[in-house]
């Protein structure tokens, strides 16, 4: 609906839902999508970077979510 | 840890230009 795959989603959501100041970091975002292939959860990050879905925050492995306030 | 004020600093300018990113690819759909 909003435009995004399955993958899409699942990273936006896990990322979304971290509620700490500096966001999700990478390692953690792979350990909850153990069941994906690295190159694909990579892939669905730089997409929703290049997409201003999500940004980085005090270094390039962590993220926050330009929907979270 | 609570994050240093250049760290919040960095966040924020990330998030400006993310929102922007996003207003500009939502635009030229």
């Amino acid at each position: 609906a909003n435009g995004l795959t399955v993958v899409q989603n699942q990273v936006l959501n896990l990322i979304k839902a971290c509620p700490r100041p500096e966001g999700l970091n990478f390692q953690d975002l792979r350990s909850q999508l153990q069941h994906m292939p690295i190159a694909s959860v990579k892939q669905a990050v730089d997409f929703l970077c290049n997409e201003g879905h999500i940004y980085s925050t005090v270094d390039d492995d962590h993220f926050k979510s330009t929907d979270a306030e | 840890l609570p994050l240093t004020e250049e760290q919040r600093k960095k966040i924020e300018e990330n998030r400006q230009k993310a929102l922007a990113r996003r207003a500009e690819k939502s635009a030229e759909q």
